[in-house]
Formats: C-alpha cells, sequence, structure tokens
C-alpha cells in the first residue's frame, strides 16, 4: 500500500 | 526536476495567461467556456489544499498560488467584468455530469482514504475531464479564436510533456502514481483531435472551423 507522500508535481 | 515536467508546467502557465490576457485586451469572453474555467478553479482549489498542510518548495509554492489566482480572475473576468460578453447559450454542456461520476470515482479509487487525498484524486479525475465544456461549445459554434486555439494548444501541450515527465521519472526515479498517469493520458486523448487541428488549420494561418 502506498503511503501518502507530498505531491511535489501541479 | 526535469526539462519535460518544467516545460510542461511553463506551457500550463503560458496558457493560463494567454486565456486572461486574451480576455483581458478584448474586454470580452466569447467563445470561452466560463464552464471550464469554474471547473480548473475547482481544480486547482482542492488539489493546492496542501499548501495548508506542507511546504515543498518555493517554486511549488509559488506556482500553486499563481495557478490559483489566474484561475479565480479568469472566473471573475467571465461572470463579472465582462459578463455582458459571456456567450451562455453556447455554454451549455451538463458540469453535474462530469462532477458527480469524478466525484464517486474518487471517493472509490484513490490511494488514501483521508479527505486532503479524496479531494487530490477528485482534482486530478476532474482536470481531464474540465476541458469537455470548451470543447463542446467550440463544437457548437463551429469555430474558435485563433488565440483561443493558442490556448488550447499549451493546455494539451502541458498534459503531454507531463505524460514524457512520468517517462522519465519511471525510468529514473522509479516514481509512478497510477492515478495521475491514467487520468493524464485520457486528458491528452481529449486533446488529441484538437492537436490535429491545430496542426493542419491554424498553423497553417486559417482559422480554426469545423466542417458544418
Amino acid at each position: 500500500e502506498e503511503e501518502a507522500k507530498p505531491k511535489d508535481e501541479l | 526536476m526535469n526539462i519535460f515536467r518544467l516545460f510542461g508546467d511553463l506551457s500550463h502557465l503560458a496558457a493560463i495567461i494567454i486565456l486572461l490576457l486574451k480576455i483581458w485586451k478584448s474586454r470580452s469572453c466569447a467563445g470561452i467556456s466560463g464552464k471550464s474555467q469554474i471547473l480548473f478553479a475547482i481544480v486547482f482549489t482542492t488539489r493546492y489544499l496542501d499548501l495548508l498542510t506542507s511546504f515543498i518548495s518555493l517554486y511549488n509554492t509559488s506556482m500553486k498560488m499563481i495557478y490559483i489566482g489566474c484561475s479565480y480572475a479568469t472566473v471573475y473576468l467571465i461572470y463579472a467584468k465582462f459578463r455582458a460578453t459571456y456567450d451562455g447559450n453556447h455554454d451549455s454542456f451538463r458540469v453535474e455530469f462530469l462532477i458527480v461520476p469524478v466525484g464517486g470515482l474518487a471517493v472509490l479509487i484513490n490511494h488514501d482514504f483521508s479527505l486532503l487525498e479524496i479531494l487530490w484524486t477528485f482534482s486530478i479525475y476532474l482536470e481531464s475531464v474540465a476541458i469537455l465544456p470548451q470543447l463542446f461549445m467550440i463544437s457548437k459554434t463551429g469555430e474558435a479564436e485563433t488565440i483561443t486555439t493558442h490556448y488550447l494548444f499549451c493546455q494539451g501541450l502541458y498534459r503531454a510533456l507531463y505524460l514524457i515527465n512520468w517517462i522519465w521519472r519511471f525510468y529514473f526515479e522509479g516514481f509512478f502514481d497510477m492515478i495521475a498517469i491514467v487520468a493524464g493520458v485520457v486528458q491528452t486523448i481529449l486533446y488529441c483531435d484538437f492537436f490535429y487541428l491545430y496542426v493542419t488549420k491554424v498553423l497553417k494561418g486559417k482559422k480554426l472551423s469545423l466542417p458544418a
């Protein structure tokens, strides 16, 4: 399961 | 940050500014779908709520704020300042047919069942179809002003460059985000027909008009 990571893309 | 991502962002920024300037300079929003612009304002608002929770970089924060600010300015110009020029009769796409299924999909298919993550997912899905009212409007009137086609081209180019960026990131960073990729592919496909018309007509100096 993927953990929520900061989104660096716009 | 690779070059495709950077040029994708710049292309996106160019699209937003082209549209703002077009409306401002011509004092008219004729031919522009206010509904698409409202959808984009919703997209940016729901996606960039992380401005309040996490800091990534100065670039990231400032671009997000510019996108949000410009999208609200565009909506303001269309629905308030130059409302008299807004072509509401031709802007008849039913946006609830986009928002409701997209909202449902975001609740069902997401990376994490939390409010911020669902809103982010919603924004990704919504962005992929947010241009439909604009394309629908062009198909109804059968034509688009050349500057409007430049706007659309930059919007489509932005997504196409993001696709290359994701291929790059997958090979060199092992990074991929399935939700963003699938939505990005859908979004890019929606522009393909338009790209064809842009290259075969607008770049040859002709106005974009559809056969009757």
